[in-house]
């Protein structure tokens, strides 16, 4: 059975679509079959995998049911349903269609039998665009940045998610908390993942991702940082937390 | 007269709230009249300055017209007007209105004569909040973090003025564009600066805001940096910004 993943945080910059990207490849290295969903506007992972985000197809038409999924997919690293600006416009054409909230669910059903695994990126709000991804899911993956700000979101979040769970998909759960970006040096990181501990006992990763340049040159490139650096430690980091993301399936 | 300077960037997390709040105490330190309007329904802004998120009355009721905006301003370092989770439904509730964006604009009128400069924070995202506060605006504040995936969407942000002069307010221009986050060790957020200045010469100011734990600290206390480490070098960054601001308005 296919298990589609939601990368989700209304807070901006906390790599949400760096993780999606990251783990996605982690996972493909290990041998699965990957697709990842770009239903950001900014195209950001569509961008990160060298494709240009001015296409005249994307997630967009998809979306709005004028064509299949599969029309859009482009095989990179992994395989990417591409977004493009147009997707900004999606939420409004949407929001006034019936079942607005199932139409990216509609539209993974032709493709349920050609992949394990399926990470979605959403922007930076808990609008329609990410309740679709919510409707469509099992599990959410919250990247967290170590600070104060980006921190105080969360409780947002999983209040949007238990309406969810309440109106559209009654399954779909925080599988875990990553932190991103976490400085080793600083006291407010220390502070804050401990913050993090205590009121989302049990369900942070382990796995700590660093704060390195790398992460920004590799979208330079098109690529992911297993491809950028195979053997570096950012790559490491993304590997370790796709194990303790997988182990969790078994 | 009134200024009214917009901060805005639909990339998340490139310091748009660090840099609306820290910008505006400098202008109040200089002696002016100063607002802060939070059009974010993450509410950072609100949060920075110490004053809890979900306040009964807020930004929503204001642009819905229910409420003069006085009724909700809070003083702080500086005024005010703050935001809560509700402001989320402000783009749908205002969507099917008629001048649905003029609603800021309009909403300012009565407090023209109050304050000399006016900075409004935004949300990650080029919908109509941020287009209410484009419509209000003499000016544009543009924050980027020096990295390639922030740096893609100015040429958006560009387009979606160019429809705002044209449609709704022919003056709004973009004032400049502020380096965020800068870590001058490394290679890349100098290209990335170079690159910058290459593609939008003359409009990038000449303060650089450099990257230090000091802004991720200053939050949890509910103050600006000016007020949480006066005499630092972070502060220093953005009272020189200021003045490059307050050059240009002269
Ligand atoms: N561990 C890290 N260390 C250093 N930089 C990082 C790390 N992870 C991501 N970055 C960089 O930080 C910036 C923000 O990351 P990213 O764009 O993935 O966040 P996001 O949550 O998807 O942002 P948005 O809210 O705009 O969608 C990018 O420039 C990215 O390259
Ligand atoms: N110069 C800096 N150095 C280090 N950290 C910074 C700097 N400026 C801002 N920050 C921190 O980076 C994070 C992002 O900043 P901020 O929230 O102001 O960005 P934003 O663009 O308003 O985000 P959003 O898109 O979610 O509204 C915050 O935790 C903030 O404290
Ligand atoms: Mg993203
Ligand atoms: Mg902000």
């Amino acid at each position: 059975d296919m298990r589609v993943y939601v990368l989700a945080n209304q807070k901006g910059g906390v790599a949400k679509t760096t993780t999606t990207l990251n783990l996605a490849v982690a996972f493909a290295e290990a041998g699965h079959r990957v697709l990842c969903i770009d239903l950001d506007p900014q195209a950001n992972l569509t961008v990160s995998q060298g494709i240009e985000d001015d296409l005249p197809e994307s997630m967009y038409n998809v979306l709005l049911g004028q064509i299949p999924i599969k029309q859009i997919i482009q095989k990179c690293e992994i395989d990417v349903a591409v977004s493009s600006i147009d997707v900004a416009g999606a939420e409004l054409a949407l929001s006034s269609t019936i079942g607005r909230e199932r139409a990216l669910q509609r539209a993974l059903i032709p493709v349920k039998d050609d992949y394990d695994f399926v990470f979605i990126d959403t922007p930076p709000s808990l609008g329609l665009l990410t309740i679709n991804a919510f409707t469509a899911a099992h599990r959410v993956i919250v990247p967290v940045q170590c600070e104060y700000l980006s921190m105080r979101g969360l409780l947002q979040l999983e209040n949007t998610l238990e309406m969810v769970r309440e109106n559209l998909n009654p399954n779909v759960q925080i599988q875990g908390i990553v932190p991103t970006m976490v400085d080793t040096r600083t006291l407010h990181a220390q502070e804050a993942i401990e913050l993090l501990e205590e009121n989302f006992q049990g369900r942070v990763f382990r796995s700590r991702i660093a704060r390195t340049v790398r992460f920004a040159e590799a979208p330079v490139q098109g690529m992911s940082i297993m491809k950028y650096e195979p053997k570096g430690a950012a790559a490491k980091c993304y590997r370790d937390l796709a194990q303790e993301v997988m182990a969790d399936v078994q």
